[in-house]
């Protein structure tokens, strides 16, 4: 029996609009300790980590480990029948091939059940090194958000380049170029609207602009995004989900031949 | 000229 109750139903439609424009089918891996999802884009160029941990729930129940398979168009369509504030509950039988999302609103005076086919999806568990990054850049995600949308107004890829003068994002395209350059920023009086820089190195990488911008449909789960960037690693976007976890971005750079 | 890399050039399967 598998059983996941969250109080605040909106967290998921959150979680799953942050993930359904990069990854159409995915297996959601529930154990004791918690679901997490990892997916990549069909043109495995970017790569999605979610992990909910079992104490975020307000009631969490996971008798066996299992792999539920699930196209997240549909969950995502579905979890937009649930009101922000209602509480979810999913539930699955051990043996089935379903799962049941049920809705109640704050004053559980509607429930609503929703039975969705499971899918049996392939898909490879890859490992993830842990690895020392030579900058760390955490920002506002509201502002990161922007600096994507607006250079892709000029480009279609991105440089970002982190010095000890800050970071710098910079694109070219047939109209012209653009640089947006952040300083690090820690006087402002609240911590979600500081930019801090940690450098060990300064690195500079390429990016497609267009993964960037859908990693930051996760924008509304976190006030701050952590951009981690390696010369020889995917760079990695860190958006946390409140007391449960985080869901993390890798993409591969584009390099020059 | 620019290469994209893929993820599976950086980690590994499992």
């Amino acid at each position: 029996m598998l059983e996941l109750r969250l109080l605040q139903g909106g967290l998921l439609k959150k979680v799953l609009e942050a993930m359904r424009e990069l990854v159409t089918d995915a297996n959601f891996d529930c154990s004791r300790s918690g679901c997490s999802l990892q997916a990549m884009d069909s043109s495995h160029v970017a790569l999605v980590a979610l992990l909910l941990r079992s104490d975020g729930f307000d009631h969490f129940r996971c008798d066996r480990n299992r792999s539920m398979g699930m196209n997240l168009n549909h969950v995502a369509k579905l979890l937009r029948c649930a009101g922000n504030d209602d509480i979810v509950t999913l539930k699955a039988d051990d043996d089935g091939d379903t799962v049941t999302f049920m809705f109640e609103s704050p004053k559980q005076d509607k429930i609503a059940d929703f039975e969705m086919k499971l899918m049996d999806i392939q898909s490879e568990h890859l490992g993830i090194p842990e690895a020392e990054y030579q900058a760390i850049v955490k920002m506002p995600s509201q502002e990161f958000a922007r600096i994507c949308r607006d250079l892709s107004t000029i480009g279609d890829t991105v440089v970002i380049s982190v010095t000890k003068e800050g970071v710098k994002f910079s694109t070219k395209g047939d109209i012209g170029s653009a640089n947006i350059v952040c300083r690090q920023n820690t006087t402002v009086d609240k911590p979600e609207e500081s930019t801090v820089i940690e450098m060990k190195d300064p690195v500079s990488l390429t990016f497609a602009l267009r993964y960037l911008i859908s990693f930051t449909k996760a924008t509304p789960l976190s006030n701050t995004v952590t951009v981690s960037m390696s010369s020889d690693l995917p760079m990695v976007v860190e958006y946390k989900i409140a007391d449960m976890g985080y869901i993390r971005y890798y993409l591969a750079p584009k390099i020059d031949e | 000229t620019c290469i994209q890399r893929r993820i599976l050039d950086y980690f590994s399967r499992r």
